[in-house]
């Protein structure tokens, strides 16, 4: 998974 | 996970619960915007696209749920309840927000992270929460008195913004990496929006008065 698009914020 | 998002979310949550604990004890919702709920339900459901595709934590997974089920909870109770529904303030709701979703949206299209649905909705959701507290702030001018369980509401949601800027501050001065500037002035302008509320949020707490919101 792309991490930094991922979005871990709310 | 840092202390400032952590802060950041708990005063989120609370302004939901402080919401959810006016309409439910008072069984009104006079001086709340449903315009402003709707947009926030927008908000929820255009960014966590990614409720059951990305699993960050249970913590995150739970928080969406959370907001996205009160969001949706709340417009339901303002259109439909038979006693709550009475008590909303029609005539004075009456910011034209479509306006304010087809910007936002057009904005996502043009300036986004990377043209996929998830991320174009995501950024849309990002701008539409910068402008979703209008209507809100609308509708407290025109009404002019402000209970205080509203008025709670109202700094609670402001403020949890400006804990998530902290929080932005903090992952780009730990983070090697972090960059996340449509967050970032899109958050600036949200918590700049609330800065005359605040301003007489401050000034009625220190004299202990009413909240006026000049006209």
């Amino acid at each position: 998974r792309n991490e930094d698009l991922s979005h871990d914020e709310l | 996970m840092n202390i400032f998002r952590l802060a950041g979310d708990m005063t989120h949550l609370i302004s939901v619960l402080v919401l959810l604990l006016k309409i439910y004890a008072t069984k009104s919702c006079s001086g709340i915007s449903l315009k402003t709920q709707e947009l926030y339900a927008m908000v929820f459901l255009a960014r966590y696209l990614d409720l059951f595709s990305d699993f960050i934590s249970l913590y995150n997974t739970v928080m969406k749920l959370v907001f996205i089920g009160s969001s949706l909870a709340i417009v339901w109770c303002m259109r439909y309840h038979r006693v709550v529904r009475r008590s909303y303030d029609r005539e004075l709701d009456t910011f034209r927000y479509w306006i304010l979703v087809g910007a936002c949206f057009t904005l996502a299209l043009v300036l986004h992270e990377k043209f996929s649905f998830q991320e174009v909705f995501w950024a849309f959701s990002i701008y539409l929460e910068a402008v979703a507290i209008l209507p809100q702030l609308v509708l407290l001018q025109r009404s002019g008195n402000v209970d205080n369980l509203t008025g709670q509401y109202v700094f609670f949601l402001g403020a949890y913004r400006a804990f998530y800027i902290l929080n932005w501050i903090y992952r780009y001065l730990t983070e090697p990496r972090f960059t996340r500037w449509i967050s970032c002035v899109s958050g600036l302008v949200q918590t700049a929006l609330y800065a005359d509320f605040f301003y007489y949020y401050f000034i009625s707490w220190k004299n202990n008065a009413k909240l006026q919101l000049p006209a």
